[in-house]
C-alpha cells in the first residue's frame, strides 16, 4: 500500500528527535562506513532509542517516530540525560 | 527513582552553595527566596543543612548563562532544555546552570524557577530522572502554580536511599506550653472542640470550661496527614463542617480530622501576589464573612460572594480598639471573638465592638 506521506515525520521532526536521543539517551552520532550499510544501522540504533524513550515515558514502545512521541520530545525539560551516559 | 552510577552523594551533609550569576528576569530576593525554599524541600526530607556561602569555595555553584558557557553541554535558545546539573562531587560536581534565555519567574507567565531550581538540586545531590509524572524529578517541566510544587513520595524514597530520614529536630519537640514566653501560631474550632497549633503540634479541648483539664496533645501529622508543615492560621465554617487551615501560600481544606485534605492558593482568595502568609484568620457566620489578619492589617472575605469586600485591607488598630497590632491567631466562641498577639488572648464582642477581658494565651491550656 502506498505510505500516507502525512504519516512519515517530517525531516525537521526527524532532525530534532536524532538531536533529543543523542542528548539524553546516548544515540551515537553518525558513524562513519558504507552508505547501505550506514543507513540500514543508524535506522535500526534509532528505533531502538525511540524505543527507550518511549518506554521511560510510558508511551506505545512502537519504534517510530509518532505524534505523541514527537510531543513528548518537544516538552521544555531537564538538560540532563535519562540513561547513564 | 534513580541515582548516577556508584551512587555518588555528598559525605557531609552540611552542604554549601552560591549563587554565583543571577538572572536579569527576577528581583535577587526573589531569586535566593527560590532556591532557599526548593533547598528546604530536600532538608525537610532528610537529614541535610544547606549553607549559603557568599565568598569560598561552595560544593553547589548556581549560575545562569545561555548558549555555549564553560562544560560541554551548551543550552538552546528559548524553550528545549531549561536547565541541567552534575551529580555530586569535588570541582564541577553538584553545579547547576540554568539557561538564561529562558524566562525565568516565581509565578506562571515563564518558567517557574523554584519548580526548576528544586528538580536540578536534587541532581546535585545524587537523584537522577524518575518516570513518575508527578516527581519534582520528571524530566519534563510541568506547568503547575507553585502551592502544587512539593516532593512526591517517589523523590522522598530516593533521597531517603541516599542520605537517610530527617533527624527529628529540636523544634518538632513539643513547645513547652507553660513557658511564659508561650504564643500560639493559630487557633480554630472544630466541632465542639476548640483546636490551638504551635509549631508541628497541637492541643484539643471542649469549649465547656469545666473539662479543660482534658487536653489532648499530639503532632497536627496525626490529625492533618496532608499539611508537612505547621500551621499559619485556621478558622471554620460550622453551618459547612469545614475547616480551612492555612501554611505559607497554601491554604487545605479539611473535612474531616485524619483524612486527606486537598490544597489551594491562598491568593485565590483575592491576595495580592506581596501576601505570602496569613497570620490569623476567623469566621463571623452571623455576617457571613471571614476576617483575615496580615500584619498590621486585616482584610473582611464575603464567603458567599467568594470575594473580599472592598476597602481592605485595612490597620487592625484602627478598627479592633485595645487589640495589639499583630495577631497571630482568632477563633470565635458564642458571642466573642478571641484574638491571640504574643503570649496574651484578647476576649473580643464583636457586636458591641469592644474589648472584654484579656488572660494570658495558655490559660487556656490549664497554665
Amino acid at each position: 500500500l502506498p505510505i500516507d506521506q502525512d504519516l512519515l515525520p517530517k525531516p525537521e521532526d526527524v532532525e530534532l528527535a536524532e538531536g533529543y536521543l543523542r542528548r539524553f539517551y546516548n544515540l551515537n552520532p553518525r558513524s562513519r562506513g558504507k552508505m547501505l550499510e550506514r543507513r540500514i544501522r543508524s535506522t535500526s540504533a534509532m528505533e531502538e532509542k525511540i524505543r527507550e524513550m518511549q518506554n521511560f515515558f510510558g508511551l506505545r514502545e512502537t519504534g517510530r517516530l509518532d505524534s505523541h512521541t514527537l510531543d513528548v520530545m518537544k516538552e521544555p525539560r531537564c538538560g540532563v540525560p535519562d540513561v547513564e551516559s | 527513582f534513580s541515582f548516577y552510577p556508584e551512587k555518588p552523594k555528598w559525605k557531609n551533609h552540611t552542604i554549601t552553595y552560591m549563587i554565583a550569576k543571577y538572572t536579569p528576569d527576577m528581583k535577587r530576593e526573589d531569586v535566593e527566596k527560590s532556591f532557599r525554599s526548593a533547598l528546604k524541600m530536600w532538608s525537610d526530607a532528610a537529614p541535610l543543612r544547606f549553607i549559603k556561602d557568599n565568598h569560598g569555595k561552595a560544593d553547589i555553584l548556581i549560575s545562569f548563562a545561555r548558549r555555549t558557557h564553560g562544560d560541554f553541554f551548551s543550552f538552546d535558545g528559548p524553550g528545549g532544555v531549561l536547565a541541567h546539573a552534575f551529580q555530586p562531587g569535588e570541582g564541577m560536581g553538584g553545579d547547576v546552570h540554568f539557561d538564561e534565555d529562558e524566562t525565568w519567574t516565581t509565578g506562571k507567565k515563564g518558567y517557574n524557577l523554584f519548580s526548576v531550581a528544586a528538580h536540578e538540586l536534587g541532581h546535585s545531590l545524587g537523584l537522577s530522572h524518575s518516570r513518575d509524572p508527578s516527581a519534582i524529578m520528571y524530566p519534563n517541566y510541568k506547568s503547575q502554580s507553585s502551592t502544587q510544587y512539593s516532593l512526591s513520595k517517589d523523590d522522598v524514597l530516593g533521597i531517603q536511599t541516599l542520605y537517610g530520614k530527617p533527624t527529628i529536630k529540636v523544634e518538632t519537640a513539643a513547645p513547652k506550653k507553660c513557658d511564659p514566653n508561650f504564643s500560639f501560631d493559630a487557633a480554630v474550632l472544630i466541632g465542639n472542640e476548640i483546636v490551638f497549633f504551635k509549631n508541628r503540634y497541637m492541643w484539643m479541648r471542649t469549649t465547656q470550661t469545666t473539662y479543660w483539664n482534658r487536653l489532648r496533645e499530639s503532632h497536627s501529622s496525626t490529625y492533618l496527614p496532608s499539611i508537612s508543615s505547621h500551621v499559619d492560621a485556621a478558622y471554620d465554617i460550622p453551618a459547612k463542617g469545614v475547616v480551612y487551615i492555612f501554611t505559607g501560600h497554601k491554604y487545605w481544606v479539611v473535612q474531616q480530622l485524619k483524612t486527606k485534605s486537598h490544597a489551594g492558593s491562598i491568593h485565590e482568595y483575592g491576595f495580592s501576589s506581596s501576601v505570602r502568609q496569613v497570620d490569623a484568620a476567623v469566621h463571623v457566620s452571623e455576617y457571613g464573612k471571614t476576617v483575615f489578619f496580615v500584619g498590621e492589617f486585616y482584610y473582611r472575605y464575603d464567603e458567599r460572594r467568594r470575594r473580599m469586600d472592598p476597602g481592605f485591607p485595612r490597620l487592625i488598630q484602627t478598627d479592633w480598639p485595645g487589640i495589639p497590632r499583630k495577631v497571630n491567631a482568632a477563633f470565635k466562641l458564642d458571642g466573642n471573638i478571641f484574638l491571640f498577639g504574643g503570649t496574651k488572648s484578647y476576649q473580643y464582642d464583636f457586636r458591641q465592638n469592644r474589648m472584654v477581658k484579656i488572660i494570658s494565651a495558655n490559660s487556656w491550656l490549664g497554665c
